[in-house]
């Protein structure tokens, strides 16, 4: 059975969709079959695969709204067994439109249920927002990845993304765990440092070892629409998203 | 009267909030009253000014909802003449309470109304999302600036920004323009060059001369609840910023 896991923070700029990506690439490189789903209307994780969205026929927003089943949705990407269901601009709208439906939260889980056993891993791309579109992620995930920059705003929306974790665990999704929380953009100044000291105090084992470094090839590789490790295998941002991967598979 | 500027972009993490606290500090420091509105409910605007979000009495959601009037929302900072509308947490709740609301985008032009007059420059600052919030926003400026780290995903979402921006102009506010575009977060590669020669050959005359460097120092001032002028007057961010508060008010 796949393991589903999303990528979350409110935070804006965190390296989300960078993450879901590369970690999605990493494993299908191991053999296993990877999906990516954009919960974004950005979609940056659709056009950081290479995919052209304007030439999109069906997207995740139509799979949410029950038009279409997720699977007619999923598109193969230039990488061997990694597969996305795309987003489009209408996924703006689906948080307006979902108001009063019927099992809004669980939108999500509900289209993914048919595709679990298919693919090794699933990895969900979250927008920048505690929105319906994050909440409905964490609805369907059994583990979410919070990624942190390793920065004051981003240490400070923390306490408030693990509240509404927990409150999803609650209500809507009591498997829900947190799998870990990831350190990136690290560079060496006292602010990093700093921050690094505080969040494995306050949250110990859940931060994973792997720390993903400050790298120019990760900001690089998504204009040639490639994961880092086909853009770069040696640069240091493949070997932590390498390392990161095998954490990840170890926590499964 | 006061010049009224939304900082936007929906892509996260592209510097809206340190370039809102830092052009108010720039502004108040050359003697013009400054008013920050912070519109994401994430606060960082409220916290980066040193303001206790636990502490808040009254905010920005309160004044949306018609509860309180803005000028008893506004609390002083511990720079001179610079004032900030702060917010709390109840914010994410105001896209959906106002989903079926009279005048929902015209919701913080009606509260800033009476305060044009006591402030020379008012700075909203966006959450990294084109929702109600962002569009209040700009329906309620006289101007967007909209500011855009030099890397792809950046790029990317730049049209369907600017062509939100000619929807406001259209149909909520005809006078609404596209103050200009700021280079944020530029460090000296191929691919920050590649997106400023983008940038500069679509938009010309509207990109701002001054570019912000990339510079640690304007990452470690929020965490001391300081704009960066006044944490380290002689760092190349300060020195940024205090020239673009020249070119937006030769602008104005
Ligand atoms: N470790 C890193 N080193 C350098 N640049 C990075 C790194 N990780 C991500 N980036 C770049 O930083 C920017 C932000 O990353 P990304 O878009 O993945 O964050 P996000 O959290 O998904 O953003 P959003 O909140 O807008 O969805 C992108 O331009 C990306 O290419
Ligand atoms: N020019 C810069 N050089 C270095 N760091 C910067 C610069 N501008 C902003 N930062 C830092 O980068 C991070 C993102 O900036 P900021 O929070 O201002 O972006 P934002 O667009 O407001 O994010 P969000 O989309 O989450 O609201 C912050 O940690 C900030 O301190
Ligand atoms: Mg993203
Ligand atoms: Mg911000």
């Amino acid at each position: 059975m796949g393991q589903v896991i999303a990528i979350a923070n409110q935070k804006g700029g965190v390296g989300k969709t960078t993450t879901a990506i590369n970690l999605g690439a990493c494993m299908a490189a191991a053999g296993r079959r990877a999906l990516l789903i954009d919960m974004d209307p950005q979609g940056n994780a659709t056009s950081g695969v290479g995919i052209d969205r304007n030439s999109i026929e069906h997207s995740v927003y139509e799979a949410l709204m029950g038009e279409v089943p997720l699977d007619e949705v999923i598109l193969s990407t230039s990488v061997d067994r990694l597969d996305i269901a795309p987003s489009t601009r209408d996924l703006v709208g689906a948080e307006l439109e979902l108001v009063d439906a019927d099992e809004r939260e669980f939108r999500l889980r509900a289209a993914l249920e048919p595709l679990r056993g298919v693919y090794g891993h699933i990895f969900i791309d979250c927008p920048p927002s505690l929105n319906l579109l994050t909440v409905n992620a964490l609805t369907a995930a059994d583990g979410v990845l919070v990624t942190l920059q390793c920065e004051y705003y981003a240490l400070e929306g923390l306490s408030e993304l693990l509240q509404t974790v927990s409150r999803v665990q609650e209500v809507l999704n009591p498997k829900l765990e947190l799998q870990g929380v990831l350190l990136t953009m690290f560079q060496h100044t006292n602010l990093s440092s700093q921050v690094i000291e505080d969040v494995r105090e306050h949250l110990g084992e859940k931060v994973y070892q792997t720390i993903i470094p400050r790298n120019i090839t990760l900001a690089e590789a998504p204009s040639f629409g490639q994961p880092v490790i086909f853009y770069d295998l040696r640069s240091a941002g493949a070997k932590a998203y390498l390392a990161l991967a095998r954490e990840v598979v170890s926590r499964g």
